[in-house]
Formats: structure tokens, sequence, C-alpha cells
């Protein structure tokens, strides 16, 4: 199966 | 003191179609430079960056850089009152917690003045690093939203996977498997109509689709549009509005368990 990932986990936060 | 004015007020209206259903409330970043927006959608998966230069307005003022929260909901109903051919000018006084929009007729024979209450909005900035993508594909605007709307009534992900031969959307579902191909092509006139692939390396991802057809919302504001990818990172969806700026889409991809 597929799993979402939030958006968070790839950019950081600034 | 902020005070902007845009020939094309209906540029605004064409940004809200694009943003509504991905966030309710926002902050707009107002700078001397141009009007900026950073927001995730409410369960974090999608975040969409707004830029408009100051120079896409008539009349651009910004004395000092301030965050203005707006409800988005609010917005598009006081963006009702804005005919379609109307000039939309926005004022906001630095020591005021509300905003002026003035809708004016082209002929100057009409004038409409609604002020909207600010709020104040807590929200996340994050940073958006400079990735070089392992493909980006630019097609015609239109074609992306048909291709995401078709196969949202079959499946509810999409896989999109970019090879020198073009760019494949697949999905599945109770009723079947669909994949539609869009090739390089370059052979129409108008430059709006060219598909381009710009292939580093191939790549393969998976999204939620409904997403996507959110993203196409956007399409109105641009002939054409850009997917890039990369492997395992957000994809991002772009809408350039020509010299004056952009409506970026990205989307975290789904993960093989």
């Amino acid at each position: 199966g597929n799993s979402q990932r939030s958006i968070k986990s790839f950019f950081l936060k600034s | 003191m902020f005070e902007a004015k845009l020939i094309q007020g209906n540029l605004i209206k064409k940004i809200m179609e694009g943003l509504k259903d991905l966030v309710t409330e926002a902050n707009f970043d107002l700078s001397p430079g141009g009007v900026s927006l950073q927001a995730m959608d409410s369960s974090h998966v999608a975040l969409v960056a707004l830029m408009l230069r100051g120079d896409a307005f008539e009349n651009y003022r910004c004395d000092r850089p301030r965050s203005i929260g707006m409800n988005l909901v609010n917005l598009s109903k006081v963006l009702k009152c804005a005919g379609n051919d109307d000039t939309m000018t926005l004022k906001a006084d630095d020591t005021q917690n509300n905003i002026t929009l003035v809708f004016e007729s082209q002929a100057e024979d009409k004038y409409a003045e609604v002020q909207m209450e600010l709020m104040d909005i807590d929200s996340e900035h994050l940073g958006i690093p400079d990735n070089t993508y392992d493909a980006i594909v630019k097609m015609p605007s239109a074609q992306f939203s048909q291709i995401v709307k078709d196969l949202s009534s079959i499946g509810d992900t999409v896989t999109v996977s970019v090879t020198k031969d073009g760019i494949t959307f697949s999905t599945s579902g109770d009723v079947g498997t669909a994949h539609i191909t869009c090739k390089q092509n370059t052979s129409m006139e108008k430059e709006a109509d060219h598909t381009t692939v710009n292939l580093e390396h191939p790549v393969t991802l998976t999204f939620a689709l409904r997403y996507f057809v959110t993203f196409a919302k956007s399409t109105s504001l641009s002939h054409q549009m850009s997917i890039s990818l990369s492997k395992e990172l957000p994809v991002m969806v772009e809408y350039a509005m020509g010299d004056m700026g952009h409506i970026r889409f990205y989307l975290a991809p789904k993960i093989d368990d």
C-alpha cells in the first residue's frame, strides 16, 4: 500500500 | 500604508479560484517587492506559494513589510462585487485591522468600495529549497486539467511517470485502469500549445489525484503549466502569470510502505 507523507517532512521550517 | 492597483482586477478572482478549495484562511505577506502567500492545506499534504510582483500593479506602495490575515471564503464573497473588467485597488492602513477593496469599471462609471476585517492567523512558514528537478514537463494547462478530471472519475491516486518519450498519468479503480500519455510536441504554431519534456533522469511518483484536480482550478491563469518532479520529493505544479508572478503548488508524494 501507499502512505501519504506530510509536506512538512520535506520542507524545513524557516 | 499599503496600496496597490490592478488594471485586470479579475486576476485576483482567478487566483482565488485556485486557492479557496485548498486553504480557507491565509496570511498575505506585503512587502516593497510585492505580495506573497504561503499556506498549507488543512491536512498538511499540499502547500501553495503565490507571488505577485509589485511591478505587476499600476500603483504599488508598501511602506513597511506586513502580514495580513484573511478568510478566503469571505474574500471570495467580497470579490463577487467586482465586475470581470473592473480595476481593483487594495488599501490597508498600518493602523487599521481591515482592508479596503475598490472596484472600478474601465469606463469609470461604476465605483464599489468594500471593507473587510482582517484576522490573526497562526501559520508556519516553510523554507522551500531550490530544487533542481529530475524532470520538468510543460504542457497546455487546459490539457492537464482535462486529464486529471478524467482520471479522477476512475481512481483516487495518480502515478506520474516521465521518460524521454513523454509524461504518463496512470490510475486504477473499480472501473479498471487508465493511462494517458502526452508526448513532447512542439509542432504547433503557438508556443502555449506545446508540450516539452526536460529530462535529467526518468522519474515515477504517485500522488493523491484530488489535489491535482484542485490545482487545476488555476487553469484560467495561464495557457501553459509545468510539472516538476524529483525522486521521492514533492511535485511542483506551477502556473506562471507572465512576468507578473506565479502560483506554485507542492504536493507530497505517496510512499510505498
